[in-house]
C-alpha cells in the first residue's frame, strides 16, 4: 500500500543526501495517487494534500531517519481527523415519534438499510413503523413489506397510487394511534438532477419534519460522491449519512468526499445484504482502506 | 482549453483532471495523456485547441467499433445478466426484452434471483409490460433450478430469446460466484452453445472497484459484454475504458433511465463526447 510505496520513495530520496521541500513534494505525488486509486474526489485531494504538505514539511520529517513513516502518519492522521469520529447515534427526539428519511441515488440500498435500521432501533427497545415511500419502482413496496414480515416489524403503506407526502402524513397519524416512537421513511431512488424528485423529497421534508435526515451511499461510488452528496445536501439539508455494501473490496474513498464536502457525519456502514448486517461507521477501518 | 492556448505541462495536465474526475482511473489517464503527448509530437500539432479532439480519438479507438452487436444467431438465444447489487441487472433485462420484442422475436424471461424480498415480483411487473412470460420458482429455491427449467421451456417452446436473471452479488463473495459458477455449468451442459452473451451491469457511478468487479466476474462468468447504466445522472463511467484495454470487454449498451426505452446501443463516439462535457 501507501506505506510501502513511502518507504521506497524516501528509500531513493535520501540516498541522494538530506532532505528537502522538493523531496516531500514526490513523496506527496505518491499520496495524491494512492487517495485518486482509492476513488477520493481529486478536489479533496487537492485540498488535503496541501494540509499533509503543511506538516510535512517540518524538521521532524526532513531529519528523520524514517521521513516514510513520519509522512503516513501525517497522512492517517489527517484522514481520520477529516473522517470523524463514530457518531452512530440516531438522534432520539423528547417529543415522539422520532422520524427518519432515508434517501439518495438508485440502487444504493436505501430499502434494504431501511429494515436494518428498524432492527437494530427494534433490538435498543424502540417500536419502529416502516413506510412504504417508493410508490415509482416495481415491487418496492412488496420488497419493504417482505422485510417488515422477516423482522414483524410493520410497514405502512397506501399502496402506489398515493402521493409519497400523504403516505409520509397517513404513517405520522398511524404512528401516534399505535404508539410507534421511530417512524422510518423509505424513499424512491433518484438523480440528484431530477428536479421533480427532489422537490417531492422537499415536499415529504416539510410535511413531516425528519430528525434525521440520512444520505445512504454506495461505497464503491467515485467522483461523482461530490456532486451528488454536496445536490442532496443543498436540497434538503442531509444530517448524516449511511455507507452501504462495504463489505466487498472497494476502498471507499468516496466516504471521504462524501463527509468533506456535507461535513456531516458517517453514521453507519452497511456490510452485507443480511438485516443484522449493519455496523457502526469507524473511521479509522477506512482510513486503512484508503491508504491500502 | 481554448485554441491559441501554448499546448504545454500546464495543458496536458488539465486533461488529466478532466480524465480523472470522469472516474477514468489515475493511471488510464495518465498513460492517455503520454500517448497524447506522442501523436502532438508525431503529427506537428501546434493548435492546443486539436488536443481534445486528439485525445477523443485515442478514446474511441480504446472503445472499439464492431463489437457492440449481440450474438443472436442460435435459437434460443441465451443472455446471462450478472453483476454487483443494485446495478440495474432486472430494470435492463426489462428493456432488454422489449427491444427484442419490438424486433418481432418471442422472449422469455428467467426469473434466476431466488434470494432478494420481492426480486420475482420485480421481474414479473417487468414482463407484464413487456408481454413476455417470465419462468420461476419459489424464493428460496435453487437458482441453478430456475436456469434448468428456463432453458427447457424456451426449447419448448421455441424462445427466440431467453434472458436470464441472477442475484446481486458482490465479486469478493467466494460462495457467491460459485453459485454463479454452477448457474453456468447447468447451462452449457443443457446447450453446449450457451449461453451467448453474458452482459456485466455496471453502474456508472462505480469508481475503481469496477476494474475488480469486472476481473473476477470475466473469471468466473465470461463476460461478453457490459452494459453501462444510470448515464443519465452526472458520472461519466469512464472506467469502462480501463476495462476495455486491459481487460478487452466491450460497452454494448448504455441505460438512461429507469423506463422501459431508456437502454441504447453504444456509441463510443457519443461516450467521449460526454466525456468531455
Ligand atoms: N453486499 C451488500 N449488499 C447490499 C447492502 N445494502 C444493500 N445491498 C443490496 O443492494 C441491492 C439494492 O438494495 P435496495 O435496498 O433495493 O436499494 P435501494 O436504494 O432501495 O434501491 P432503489 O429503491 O431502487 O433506489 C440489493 O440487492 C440489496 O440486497 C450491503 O451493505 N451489502
Ligand atoms: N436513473 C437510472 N436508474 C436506473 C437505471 N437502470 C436501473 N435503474 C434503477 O436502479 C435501481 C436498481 O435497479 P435494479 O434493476 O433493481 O438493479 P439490480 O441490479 O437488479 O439489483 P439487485 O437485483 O438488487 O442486485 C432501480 O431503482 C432502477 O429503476 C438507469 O439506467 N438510470
Ligand atoms: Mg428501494
Ligand atoms: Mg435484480
Amino acid at each position: 500500500g501507501l506505506a510501502e510505496k513511502l518507504q521506497n520513495t524516501f528509500q531513493k530520496l535520501k540516498g541522494k543526501g538530506k532532505l528537502n521541500e522538493a523531496d516531500v513534494d514526490q513523496a506527496m505525488r505518491d499520496v495524491r495517487v494512492a487517495l485518486l486509486e482509492a476513488d477520493v474526489n481529486f478536489k479533496v485531494v487537492k485540498d488535503f494534500i496541501k494540509k499533509v504538505k503543511e506538516r510535512a514539511v517540518g524538521q521532524e520529517v526532513l531529519q528523520s531517519l524514517t521521513p516514510g513513516q513520519h509522512v503516513i502518519k501525517i497522512v492517517n492522521d489527517e484522514l481520520t481527523e477529516l473522517l470523524g469520529g463514530t457518531q452512530s447515534k440516531i438522534n432520539i427526539s423528547s417529543k415522539p415519534p422520532t422520524v427518519i428519511m432515508l434517501v439518495g441515488l438508485q440502487g444504493a440500498g436505501k430499502t434494504t438499510t431501511a429494515g436494518k435500521l428498524a432492527n437494530l432501533l427494534r433490538k435498543q427497545g424502540r417500536r419502529p413503523l416502516l413506510v412504504a415511500g417508493d410508490v415509482y419502482r416495481p415491487a418496492a413496496i412488496k420488497q419493504l413489506q417482505v422485510l417488515g414480515d422477516q423482522l414483524s416489524i410493520p410497514v405502512y403503506t397506501l399502496g402506489d397510487k398515493t402521493n409519497p407526502v400523504d403516505i409520509a402524513k397517513g404513517a405520522m397519524e398511524h404512528a401516534r394511534s399505535y404508539n410507534n416512537d421511530i417512524v422510518i421513511i423509505d424513499t424512491a431512488g433518484r438523480l440528484h438532477i431530477n428536479e421533480e424528485l427532489m422537490e417531492e423529497l422537499q415536499n415529504v421534508k416539510n410535511a413531516v419534519h425528519p430528525h434525521e435526515i440520512l444520505f445512504v451511499m454506495d461505497a464503491t461510488t467515485g467522483q461523482d460522491a461530490v456532486n451528488i452528496a454536496q445536490s442532496f445536501h443543498e436540497r434538503l439539508g442531509i444530517d448524516g449519512v449511511i455507507i452501504t455494501k462495504l463489505d466487498g473490496d472497494t476502498r471507499g474513498g468516496g466516504a471521504l468526499s462524501v463527509k468533506a464536502v456535507t461535513g456531516k457525519p458517517i453514521k453507519f456502514a452497511g456490510m452485507g445484504e443480511k438485516l443484522d448486517a449493519l455496523e457502526p461507521f469507524h473511521p479509522d477501518r477506512i482510513a486503512s482502506r484508503i491508504l491500502g | 482549453l481554448v485554441s491559441g492556448k501554448k499546448i504545454d505541462d500546464e495543458l496536458y495536465e488539465e486533461l488529466e483532471e478532466l480524465l480523472i474526475q470522469a472516474d477514468v482511473g489515475v493511471n488510464t489517464a495518465i498513460e492517455l495523456v503520454e500517448d497524447l503527448r506522442k501523436a502532438v509530437k508525431e503529427r506537428k500539432i501546434e493548435d492546443s485547441g486539436e488536443l481534445k479532439n486528439v485525445l477523443k480519438e485515442l478514446v474511441a479507438d480504446i472503445m472499439g467499433s464492431e463489437e457492440f452487436k449481440l450474438k443472436t444467431v442460435n435459437k434460443p438465444t441465451v443472455i446471462v445478466v450478472v453483476g454487483v447489487n443494485g446495478a440495474g441487472k432486472t430494470t435492463t433485462i426489462g428493456k432488454l426484452a422489449n427491444n427484442f420484442k419490438q424486433d418481432g422475436k418471442n422472449v422469455l424471461l428467467a426469473a434466476g434471483d431466488t434470494f432478494r424480498a420481492a426480486a420475482i415480483d420485480q421481474l414479473e411487473i417487468w414482463g407484464n409490460r413487456v408481454g413476455c412470460d417470465v419462468i420461476k420458482h419459489q424464493e428460496g429455491a435453487d437458482p441453478a433450478a430456475v436456469v434448468y427449467d428456463s432453458l427447457q421451456a424456451a426449447k419448448a417452446r421455441e424462445s427466440d430469446i431467453l434472458i436470464i436473471d441472477t442475484a446481486g452479488r458482490l465479486h469478493t463473495k467466494v460462495n457467491l460466484m460459485e453459485e454463479l459458477k454452477k448457474i453456468f455449468r447447468v447451462i452449457s451442459r443443457e446447450m453446449p452453445d450457451a449461453p451467448d452473451e453474458v452482459l456485466l451491469v455496471l453502474d456508472a457511478t462505480t469508481g475503481q472497484n469496477a476494474i475488480s468487479q469486472s476481473k473476477l466476474f470475466a473469471q468466473a462468468a465470461g463476460v461478453t459484454g457490459i452494459v453501462l447504466t444510470k448515464l443519465d445522472g452526472t458520472a461519466k463511467g469512464g472506467v469502462v475504458i480501463g476495462i476495455k484495454s486491459e481487460l478487452n470487454i466491450p460497452v454494448k449498451f448504455i441505460g438512461v433511465g429507469e423506463q422501459i426505452d431508456d437502454l441504447k446501443e453504444f456509441s463510443p463516439q457519443d461516450f467521449v463526447e460526454a466525456l468531455f462535457e
